[in-house]
């Protein structure tokens, strides 16, 4: 998670 | 299957499927529609007359918008979202270019080998700029053998779901849990092109492409590597932070 802080984010963040 | 229904494959399959219509970038009516819409030979003269940091920049955004499209594939696919969450970052971060390049077989026109690039297609000729030569044309070499198996649109969901949830990937923390998902969906793929294919080892075959997958995305990152020492400011600076971030 802490290496991959943007991809971890755009797995958390509702479906787009 | 032992210890698996049909019922449970087919709704394994059906997510997988709806996930794959929805998010796959390109619907397959907009694909018929552009299919003989080729840029122009000025169009070809101009991409090849760019610099190559400025066509690197235009491919690696072209790479982070279709691997978007990917993450939300995996986001829709319910047991990839029942894996923890370390796993899920590993599969993404590990397969979204195999997946990409599968989902490339369907923009991919095998009878004048043009790929969809920038709203027309075009040929290898157009990316002499970027200097890799041999990952372009192994690229273009990849799609048109994915072509000539002719998978449906079904099969090309299931499939790359079977290559984004795959056991290969190194520090995976519960792969056993990501084998029975593999497993299911291998085993929904194959019911599925029994149906379609009057070749039996159609599925062998598909599967015999993954080696090449893997060797692809290999050669990608060395390629960057490569441009990357030669032009460290253009992919601090210009390249999009999820490209980056995924294979810097």
């Amino acid at each position: 998670k802490e290496k991959h802080k943007i991809l971890h984010r755009l797995l958390q963040n509702s479906t787009s | 299957a032992p210890g698996v229904s049909m019922g449970e494959l087919d709704r394994i399959a059906q997510n997988i499927i709806k996930s794959h219509l929805e998010t796959c970038q390109y619907t397959a009516e907009e694909l018929q529609q552009l299919a003989w819409q080729t840029h122009s030979y000025e169009e070809v003269k101009m991409y090849q007359s760019k610099s190559r940091e400025v066509l690197w920049q235009q491919c690696a955004i072209q790479i982070t918008h279709a691997i978007q499209y990917v993450v939300e594939f995996a986001k829709r696919i319910t047991g990839f979202m029942e894996l923890c969450q370390n796993d899920q970052i590993l599969l993404l971060k590990s397969g979204c270019l195999e997946v990409v390049l599968v989902r490339m077989c369907r923009a991919f026109n095998p009878l004048n080998n043009t790929v969809l690039f920038e709203g027309k297609y075009g040929g290898m000729q157009m990316f002499k700029a970027l200097g890799c030569d041999d990952l372009v044309s192994a690229v273009f070499d990849f799609a048109k053998s994915l072509c000539s198996l002719q998978l449906t649109e079904e099969e090309i969901a299931l499939f790359s779901a079977a290559v984004l949830i795959s056991t290969d990937r190194p520090w995976l923390m519960e792969p056993r849990k990501v084998q029975k998902l593999q497993e299911k969906i291998y085993f929904a793929l194959q019911h599925i092109m029994q149906k379609n294919h009057m070749d039996e080892d159609a599925l062998a075959k598909l599967i015999g492409r993954i080696p090449t997958l893997a060797a692809l995305c290999t050669l990608h990152t060395e390629e960057l590597q490569a441009f990357q020492q030669l032009h460290p400011e253009t992919v601090n600076v210009l390249f999009p932070p999820l490209y980056k971030e995924l294979f810097n």
